[in-house]
């Protein structure tokens, strides 16, 4: 028997906000630790992990290990089904094909049901090595929104250039090119609006714009948003989702042939 | 000219 219970579904709505983009379908896999999915988009170049924490929700159970394979399109028309003030529980037997999405009301004087049909999904776990990064950035997620957004007008590119006094994005193209640096911020009074370098080595990557938008979508979820670099290994873009736990994406880099 | 490579370049499969 799996159950898992958020009093606030909006969490959950925003989670699949951030992955619908570039998955379309994926494994949720369930264990008394928590939900864990990993999956890449089509095109394998960057990769998806979500950690949400057993710890996080409301109410947990997960008595044996479930891994519920789901059509993401199907997933998201179900939760625009929840009110922005539900509660929503997730359930599962073990061995179900079927998960049962429950909304409630405040106060329970409006409760839905929900069952979506469950995907046999190949799934292939990438082990993703611990590393030092030689450079991580803190910033507001807002911030790196809108120069993600800014920057892909010039280009498909966008490089990511970090010494100590700051960060600079990049981009180039038709039209001309685009320079936004960003100095690390001195004293703010709110923690979310700092802009923090910890740098080992200087690092200079480039990357694909149209995914760097995509992981934008996660915006929602956290104030900050964290960028760790090393040269010529993937970007890592981590939003911290409150108590719960955390999305990740990696960013494979455009690389000198 | 840059290449974009994939992540299992990076990552290997499990």
């Amino acid at each position: 028997m799996f159950e898992a219970r958020l009093v606030q579904s909006a969490i959950l709505k925003k989670v699949l906000e951030a992955i619908k983009d570039l998955l379309t379908e994926a494994t949720f896999d369930c264990s008394d630790s928590g939900i864990q999915l990993q999956a890449m988009d089509n095109a394998h170049v960057s990769l998806v992990s979500l950690n949400l924490r057993s710890d996080g929700f409301d109410k947990y159970r997960c008595d044996r290990n479930l891994s519920m394979g789901m059509n993401l399109g199907n997933m998201t028309k179900i939760m625009k089904c929840a009110g922005a003030e539900d509660t929503v529980t997730m359930k599962a037997q073990d061995n179900a094909d079927v998960v049962a999405f429950m909304f409630e009301s405040k106060n329970q004087e409006k409760v839905s049901d929900y069952e979506m049909k469950l995907m046999n999904l190949d799934q292939e776990h990438l082990g993703i090595p611990e590393t030092d990064y030689s450079c991580i950035v803190k910033m507001p997620s807002q911030e790196f929104a809108r120069i993600c957004r800014d920057l892909s007008q010039f280009g498909e590119s966008m490089a990511i250039s970090c010494t100590k006094e700051g960060v600079k994005f990049s981009s180039a193209g038709d039209i001309g090119s685009a320079n936004i640096k960003l100095a690390q911020t001195a004293n703010v009074d709110a923690e979310e609006e700092a802009v923090v370098i910890e740098m080992q080595e200087p690092v200079s990557l480039t990357f694909a714009c149209r995914y760097l938008n995509s992981f934008t979508k996660a915006t929602p979820l956290s104030a900050q948003v964290q960028l760790s670099m090393s040269a010529d290994v993937p970007l890592v873009v981590e939003y911290k989702i409150g108590e719960l736990g955390h999305i990740r994406y990696y960013l494979a880099p455009k690389i000198e042939d | 000219k840059k290449r974009q490579f994939n992540i299992h370049h990076f990552y290997l499969g499990q």
